[in-house]
């Protein structure tokens, strides 16, 4: 699953 | 932050300039859909709630700030601006947006990550920007006059969608653990639906011609 620390895009 | 990733964000950045400075500069919200403009409204609502949860970096934040701001001030010209709401082609600006936000959000529900208020309205956010300029599309078949800026504004945006793909192969084959299948789907929808608008941007560009889609 993903990370939640990926959230970085926009 | 990669240079892919640095150029998409620019890319949408000047879509955002462009558009802001083609209805500031003349007057005019003529071929501009109101209804892709609100979908993206919502789009950043609610894919930037973490900014009241975490904090990324001044840039991330500085830029979502950016892209809420400036949606919202297109969205308050087009409606309430004396002089700009006129020229609001409402008539042709008739795509039914109810029925992407609607199934954007079912599948929102069933196909996410974590089954939590913020990660639902995060995945929706990703599952509606991914159609969120199809109102825009269809209003310039509409338009026999596409105005240049209305359609670099649409090209850059594509631009911005096509970078991240590249962004997101680069970030593959460097970070490990780095996947993110929704988003990369989603993002690959995205610019497919943009192929075709491409294809008679570039070809108008080449022939030196005005760009016209066919209907």
């Amino acid at each position: 699953p993903e990370v939640k620390l990926l959230k970085d895009e926009l | 932050m990669n240079i892919f990733r640095l150029a998409g964000d620019m890319m949408h950045l000047f879509s955002i300039i462009v558009l802001l400075l083609k209805i500031n500069a003349t007057r005019s919200c003529r071929g501009v859909s109101l209804k892709t403009q609100e979908l993206y409204a919502i789009v950043f609502v609610c894919r930037y709630l973490d900014l009241f949860t975490s904090f990324i970096s001044l840039y991330n934040t500085t830029m979502k700030l950016i892209f809420l701001l400036s949606t919202f001030t297109i969205i308050y010209w087009m409606r309430f601006h004396k002089v700009i709401r006129v020229t609001y082609d409402r008539e042709q600006d008739t795509f039914r947006y109810q029925f992407l936000i609607l199934p954007c959000f079912l599948l929102a529900l069933v196909l996410n990550n974590e089954f939590s208020a913020m990660e639902v309205l995060w995945t929706f956010s990703i599952y509606l920007e991914a159609v969120a300029i199809l109102p825009q599309l269809v209003l310039l078949q509409r338009t026999n006059n596409i105005d240049n800026l209305t359609g670099n504004y649409v090209f850059l945006l594509g631009s911005y969608r096509a970078l991240y793909i590249l962004n997101w192969i680069y970030r593959f084959m460097t970070e490990p653990n780095y996947r993110q299948y929704l988003v990369w789907i989603s993002g690959i929808v995205q610019t497919i639906v943009y192929i075709d608008f491409f294809y008679y941007y570039i070809r108008s560009w080449r022939n030196n011609e005005k760009l016209s889609l066919p209907a």
